[in-house]
């Protein structure tokens, strides 16, 4: 569920809050812990001219000015995960033995055009 | 939701939705880990060494621990020096193709956890050995195996932890896993003075409890450096 966090004036790209709750699709019966976790979500403007903090490659700043041109011919570069990080999940597997798994790239921390 | 459920379980490398039968407790082994892992220092760890456990120093992303489904040789003490005799048996058949084994540790528990000094005679001597049959239930004849782990100790600490690694990776690679059997003997120093007294030679290992053992595994290409960027 993404907590409904006020509109910030700033459509740029940016990490946005989502909570994932295990109990919300019925996982918390084999899932022991966490109960959920903040996973969030990229959302958000990659317009001209990119400033530094939007974390952009050098494609996405010729991309801009390209949009910027041309804006019926190419779209705005996209707001994507740049930095995620992993969680561990401690679940009861299906011949009921206590796994401690590791997850890679299951948080995102920072995002990107 | 279910297209996605099985979708998002097969990504955490599920097929099915578990349904624990019988939940066991956590292991503490694993929840000190989970824990240690939650807490923000951990957030800060270079995210190339996710994929290892610390706490053993090996190469894994999935740590499991097995209950032991092997079960008492015999339902009384078989000899008066002979306490106990028990076939131990993880099955590891449900490790996928690409997860190599990188640590196996048994750990054999009491429910002591006395700490006085030991009384004389309190020795036992411990034997752990490749079973050479199908562990199944009610197997009269006890086919031992090579000796893998003999040892002398005081029924003191609330478990003994032996590593099995190799013997664990043989199981998962070539041969087949027919368990293990655990003889706990009264030590020899002590046979000699074998008393029909009222108090069995055995008494101290009346604390027995189970056996687990605990798994780590690797899958390289969920793994920082090899994974393909997506």
């Amino acid at each position: 569920s993404a907590y409904n966090v006020p509109i910030t004036p700033s459509n740029l790209c940016k990490p946005r809050r989502l909570y994932i709750s295990f109990s919300d699709v019925g996982w918390e019966n084999w899932i022991i812990a966490p109960q959920g976790y903040m996973a969030n979500y990229c959302l958000g403007e990659c317009p001209f001219p990119l400033t530094a903090e939007l974390n952009s490659t050098n494609h996405a700043i010729l991309q801009t000015m390209v949009h910027s041109l041309d804006p019926e011919g190419t779209p705005q570069p996209c707001c994507v995960p740049v930095r995620l990080s992993p969680i561990s999940i401690l679940y009861y597997d299906n011949s009921d033995n206590v796994v401690l798994r590791h997850y890679e790239d299951m948080v995102v921390d920072e995002c990107g055009c | 939701l279910s297209l996605q459920e099985s979708l998002l379980l097969k990504s955490l490398g599920l097929s099915v939705k578990p349904s624990p039968k019988v939940p066991i407790p956590v292991p503490s082994v694993l929840w000190r880990i989970f824990q240690k892992r939650k807490s923000p220092s951990a957030t800060n760890r270079d995210p190339m060494d996710g994929c290892r456990v610390e706490e053993f120093n090996v190469p894994g992303n999935i740590i499991r621990v097995f209950a032991d489904q092997g079960h008492f040789i015999h339902s009384t003490q078989p000899h008066p020096l002979l306490c106990l005799q028990k076939r131990l048996y993880f099955n590891l058949s449900v490790l996928d193709e690409g997860e190599r084994l990188t640590m196996a540790q048994l750990e054999i528990k009491f429910s002591h956890n006395s700490y006085h000094s030991p009384g004389h005679g309190e020795g036992f001597e411990l034997r752990l050995y490749h079973s050479r049959q199908v562990p199944l239930k009610g197997t009269p004849s006890l086919e031992r195996g090579k000796l893998l782990v003999e040892q002398s100790f005081i029924p003191l600490h609330r478990s003994l932890l032996f590593n099995l690694s190799d013997v664990a990776k043989e199981w998962t690679t070539h041969s087949r896993n027919l368990g293990l059997i655990l003889e706990i003997a009264v030590s020899g120093d002590r046979t000699a003075s074998v008393s029909t007294g009222s108090r069995s030679l055995c008494a101290g290992i009346d604390s027995f409890v189970d056996t687990s053992l605990l798994v780590v595994t690797l899958i390289p290409e969920q793994c920082g450096v090899s994974r393909r960027r997506r």
